[in-house]
């Protein structure tokens, strides 16, 4: 439940979100 | 802690690695604060086992946010830093528990990121037999990177490398990649030549010790699995989630 599409780990995809700036 | 220290003999890459490496303090700060959060859905004190998983989860979110400001890394697209990060995700975390001890130098004892410390005997009598033969073997290579005397410049240069370690047939960007990789290479073994030229291996020395890395990042990641096959793990666990993405 917690992958996304092709077996992707979608809470790290979200960390590596463009949209999120690094602190 | 060691100050960022420059100076002659210093490469660039290794400077602003050492620029880019965050304080310890703030980390500690920004876990504990986590930590304290209450969990949703869970209102109850989570048991210590719960506690060193939301710990270890945000360590790596610290990690994340490491590779996300480091050169060449920020350069790459989403899926590349994807791919690299699912194949070190583990050995980085090792990695970063083991210099911890190794600045914290005491035998006894191991510091947590939190900054509390658990002592060995603890370990022993209330950590089941993986977790305490893990947290073992890890202190032997403790006890061999401090002998070889590794220091703060060595340490952030082996954690990009750790971070650049696939081999770039697995990547979309290969130059660059490929690039970071020969670069780090080349300034680790500029540093030791000029910094310890007493011992002259240091370099293959220290790149045998990423060996144990894996070793020990391969072992961890079994224990992970043995307690989510227990149901043991937190839900929506952060190290579950790499643990089960496919592998390149």
């Amino acid at each position: 439940p917690c992958q996304g599409a092709e077996g992707r780990p979608a809470i790290l995809y979200a960390l590596l979100s463009p949209s999120l700036e690094p602190h | 802690p060691e100050p960022f220290s420059g100076g002659p003999g210093v490469p660039e890459l290794i400077l602003q690695l050492l620029q880019l490496e965050p304080e310890e303090e703030q980390v500690r700060a920004r876990i504990l604060g986590c930590l304290q959060e209450p969990t949703k859905g869970r209102p109850d004190q989570p048991a210590p086992f719960g506690l060193l998983c939301r710990m270890a989860d945000q360590t790596f979110i610290s990690i994340v946010d490491w590779a996300r400001r480091c050169m060449v890394f920020k350069e790459l697209e989403v899926a590349d830093q994807m791919t690299l990060l699912q194949n070190c995700w583990s050995e980085l975390l090792v990695f970063d528990h083991v210099y911890r001890q190794i600045q914290h130098g005491k035998d006894a004892s191991i510091l947590l990121v939190t900054g509390q410390e658990v002592e060995l005997s603890t370990v022993a009598a209330q950590a089941g037999s993986m977790l305490h033969s893990l947290v073992l073997r890890t202190q032997e290579l403790v006890l061999q990177l401090h002998a070889l005397q590794l220091d703060r410049q060595e340490f952030v240069c082996l954690k990009f490398l750790i971070l650049f370690s696939l081999d770039v047939k697995f990547l979309n960007n290969h130059g660059l990649v490929k690039d970071a990789q020969e670069k780090a290479n080349a300034a680790l073994l500029d540093y030791t030549l000029c910094h310890y030229p007493h011992c002259g291996d240091k370099f293959q020395q220290l790149l045998l010790c990423l060996v144990e890395v894996r070793a020990l990042s391969m072992q961890a990641k079994e224990y992970l699995y043995h307690k989510h096959l227990g149901n043991e793990m937190p839900r929506n666990n952060l190290l579950i989630e790499m643990l089960q993405a496919k592998q390149t």
